[in-house]
C-alpha cells in the first residue's frame, strides 16, 4: 500500500496517531498510550481499481482478464480507498466498575490501503 | 457511516486538511471508534482508580503487562497481522478487584455491564489470595485448607464455592478457581459475587489471609479476581445451542 505523503492523490494510507494522555483519557486507558487512528484517503480512477494488496490479486485478475477482451462487468464500477490489510490491538482499561479489562480487538489499526 | 464495520476507517470521516477543526474532528471520530471497539457507550468515569502497587502486582502475576521504564504499562499485542476475520465473540480478561464486604471475611466483586453485548459468558474464573506469614510462624505445618462460601446460597445461607490446600512456607500469591455455579452469578443481570474466606488452621499456623483491608497497609495485596469472560450476541448463542 501508498503511504499519504500530500504529493499524490490516488488511494494511500494517512497515518495519525492520538496519544492518550493528549486527549485526557489516559487516566481510563491503561495501556497502550496511544492508537494509530489511520484512515484511508485518495482517488480510485478506474485503471487502478482493485489493484493493490495481495489480498486482491484474484479479483484483480478477474478485472484484467474481462479488460483484455474489452468487455468488463466492472466498468461502471466507482471503487472506493478502503483498508486491505487490518491489525490487531491490545487494549487494557478501567470499566465502569473500576475493574481492569484486557481485549485484544480484531481489525482495529489499518496498515495498508487500496482500492476495493 | 458510524456503524461499527469492518473497515475502521470507514467511521472516520473524509476530512479537509485545510480546516484547523479537522484534527479535532478526527480525534472526536478516533474516540467514537475506540469507545464502538470497546463496545462502551461513553467513555468510563474513573472516580477511585485501583492502587497503582495493586494493580502492578496483578499484572505481574496474570503475566498481562509489564512496567516499562518510562513508568508506562506495556501489553502483549495479539500476535494477528493481515485482514482477520471479524469473530462473532470477542473474549476479555477481567481483572475485578475485592471490596470490602459487610463483615471482615467477606470479600465483595461487582463486573460492569458492557453496553450492547446480549449475552457474558464466564469461561474461567480464578481468585487470587495472598497469604501473608505473621513472625510467629509455627512451622510444623506447611499447609493450610482456604475455603470460599458464596453468602446467600446453600442450605444454612451460604455454599461452598472452592477449597483448596496451599502450601504456607512462604508469604505468596495463590489461585483459588471459583465453580461453575459461582460464576454463574457473575453471568447475570446483577454481576456481582459475594465470598466468604475462611482457613481455620491458619491462626494456629501464623498465617492470614489478606482480604480487603480498611487500612492502605495492605493495599498492594488486596484480593482480585481474574476472569475469562466471551460475549457473544444471543442469537449466536442460540445457534451454537442447537
Amino acid at each position: 500500500g501508498l503511504e499519504c505523503d500530500g504529493k499524490i492523490n490516488i488511494c494511500c494510507r494517512k497515518q495519525f496517531y492520538v496519544n492518550f494522555r493528549d486527549i485526557g483519557w489516559s487516566d481510563w486507558i491503561i495501556a497502550p498510550i496511544g492508537y494509530y487512528g489511520n484512515y484511508c484517503e485518495g482517488e480510485c480512477p478506474s485503471h487502478i481499481a482493485g489493484t493493490s494488496g495481495s489480498s486482491l490479486s484474484f479479483h484483480s485478475a478477474v478485472i484484467n482478464h474481462y479488460r483484455i477482451r474489452g468487455y468488463s462487468p466492472f466498468n461502471n464500477i466507482k471503487s472506493c480507498c478502503v483498508p486491505t490489510k487490518l491489525r490487531a490491538m491490545s487494549m487494557l482499561y478501567y470499566d465502569d466498575e473500576h475493574n481492569i479489562v484486557k481485549k485484544d480487538i480484531q481489525n482495529m489499526i489499518a496498515e495498508e490501503c487500496g482500492c476495493s | 457511516e458510524g456503524l461499527v464495520s469492518d473497515c475502521p476507517s470507514c467511521s472516520l470521516p473524509r476530512l479537509q486538511e485545510t480546516a484547523p477543526s479537522a484534527e479535532s474532528q478526527l480525534v472526536e471520530a478516533v474516540k467514537e471508534h475506540i469507545l464502538n471497539m470497546l463496545h462502551l457507550k461513553e467513555r468510563p468515569n474513573i472516580t477511585h482508580p485501583v492502587p497503582r502497587a495493586a494493580l502492578l502486582n496483578a499484572l505481574k502475576n496474570l503475566h498481562v503487562g509489564k512496567v516499562r521504564d518510562d513508568g508506562n504499562v506495556e501489553i502483549e499485542e495479539e500476535a494477528s497481522s493481515g485482514q482477520a476475520l471479524r469473530e462473532p465473540e470477542q473474549t476479555s480478561e477481567i481483572i475485578s478487584f475485592a471490596e470490602a464486604g459487610p463483615t471482615q471475611d467477606v470479600v465483595h466483586f461487582q463486573i460492569a455491564m458492557e453496553g450492547g453485548r446480549d449475552l457474558t459468558l464466564v469461561d474461567q474464573a480464578n481468585i487470587w489470595l495472598y497469604l501473608k506469614l505473621s513472625n510467629k510462624t509455627n512451622r510444623s505445618r506447611s499447609k493450610v485448607t482456604v475455603r470460599l462460601y458464596q453468602a446467600g446460597q446453600g442450605q444454612d445461607g451460604q455454599a461452598l464455592v472452592s477449597e483448596k490446600q496451599v502450601d504456607i512456607k512462604r508469604s505468596g500469591w495463590h489461585t483459588i478457581p471459583v465453580s461453575r455455579s459461582a460464576q454463574a452469578t457473575l453471568g447475570t443481570q446483577e454481576r456481582s459475587l459475594e465470598l466468604r474466606v475462611t482457613c481455620e488452621q491458619c491462626p494456629e499456623a501464623g498465617v492470614r489471609p489478606v482480604l480487603a483491608e480498611p487500612t492502605d497497609k495492605e493495599e498492594s495485596h488486596r484480593p482480585f479476581l481474574m476472569l475469562l469472560v466471551r460475549e457473544v450476541q444471543e442469537h449466536t448463542h442460540r445457534i451454537r445451542k442447537r
